[in-house]
């Protein structure tokens, strides 16, 4: 599904540079249920935003679904991620002006779902993750916890083929952690839809099938680690 | 340090009422290192925004240090808080637009310490969360979890007797999680500063010496639990 070959990722600041990527190659098959681990600034969120076609890399190719992304035009790559990515953000990138449902639907139109199947099915992803009754709450007026949620519903409303999630249970207690990980583990079962999550809790851990760790900005476990 | 006597806290979304804290009864001595726990959107930011005197109960009374807070002006609120807290917020709360440093730099300027001592404080704090070298960060050039170190290196960095930290780990390994730890705790022991925090992580549960448990706005643990 996603293929990386000697992916680089430099920011720069002023005079300095920041390798915050260097010599990442990696694969991930169709159907993957796979955890991103390693210390606070070692490259999670620069991998994830890129594997998401939400950034691009300063050097190397990046194949999804065999096409090579950096040579799609912007559009083509915004029709990408709306048909076949769901990103959850490590810092949500919620619309403060629109209510948790209205934050939820907003993908399934711009995918141009029938109007009358919007609403319902944005119900019930946020039933499923405990939010039912907080619809109307815009994002300022939600726990740190219950919008990482709403992340997750918008993530998943769309049954998205690849999800792609930064420390998706960060904010969540243990109980609410472990309904959200058999949720995504359900829809990798299920409907064969492919995960991938950063994460630093041992639980989301446990569960995935496959470890890639990091370390300043490199792979240090050959990408292919057991869970 | 703190008192609190029946405290309610209910917010007002057009028609609904949600009932965040209610009959909260809270004592916490100088010296403590206390833990609140509970379920996300059980009330525990609402807890450390009213402890930090950042918010106000809708009814109940709050002392601390035997002042009431309600009964000082806006003015001696903000004055409490610079001399006395350091707040750690769930969403850090960081300024955009100026540095790691500057951020950090921020509430010793504002207390009026001298100009020559002021960088060389917050440098030292940045080093102790592990972020020597990222002072000219902006929040925006930083990760996660070093967006977090910031805040909490700016929540203690006036050295306060009081120091609230709402969810401090959340988004740290757990390598980067015992360092902050350590150091809490090495402040409270030291210093005997007061230290209160909200959390879902467990190596920073085992590490408390009371633990508060709170489920849909109310204590249910007495207050007073073993960590
Ligand atoms: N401004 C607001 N208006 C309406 N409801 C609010 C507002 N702020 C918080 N709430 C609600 O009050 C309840 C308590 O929120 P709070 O942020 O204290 O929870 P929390 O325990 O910190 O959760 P988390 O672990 O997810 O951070 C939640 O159900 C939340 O939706
Ligand atoms: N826009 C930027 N400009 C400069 N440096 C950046 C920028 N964004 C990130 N960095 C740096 O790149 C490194 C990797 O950042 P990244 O956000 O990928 O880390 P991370 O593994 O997700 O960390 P965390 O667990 O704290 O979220 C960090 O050292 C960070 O300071
Ligand atoms: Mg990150
Ligand atoms: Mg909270």
């Amino acid at each position: 599904l996603i293929a990386m070959q000697n992916i680089q990722k430099d920011y720069h600041l002023g005079e300095t540079v920041v390798h915050a990527l260097t010599g990442v190659d990696l694969t991930i098959e169709k159907g993957e249920f796979v955890a991103v681990w390693g210390p606070s600034g070692s490259g999670k969120t620069t991998l994830m935003n890129l594997m998401g076609t939400v950034d691009e890399p300063s050097a190397g190719q990046i194949l999804i679904n065999g096409q090579d992304v950096l040579s799609l035009s912007d559009n083509q790559r915004t029709e990408l991620r709306n048909q076949t990515i769901g990103f959850v953000f490590q810092g949500f990138n919620l619309l403060p002006v629109l209510s948790a449902l209205e934050n939820v639907m907003l993908p399934l139109q711009i995918k141009g779902d029938p109007a009358s199947k919007v609403k319902e099915k944005a119900r019930l992803r946020l039933d499923e993750v405990g939010l039912s009754g907080f619809s109307h709450h815009r994002p300022g007026k939600l726990s740190g916890g219950q919008q990482q949620r709403v992340a997750i519903a918008r993530a998943l409303v769309t049954d998205p083929s690849l999800v792609i999630a930064d420390e998706p249970t960060a904010n969540l207690d243990s109980d609410t952690s472990r309904k959200i990980i058999g949720l995504m583990r359900n829809l990798n079962n299920k409907n064969g839809a492919t995960f991938i999550f950063s994460t630093h809790d041992q639980r989301l851990l446990d569960q995935c099938d496959r470890l890639i760790k990091l370390e300043d900005g490199k792979i240090i476990n050959g990408g292919n680690g057991k869970c």
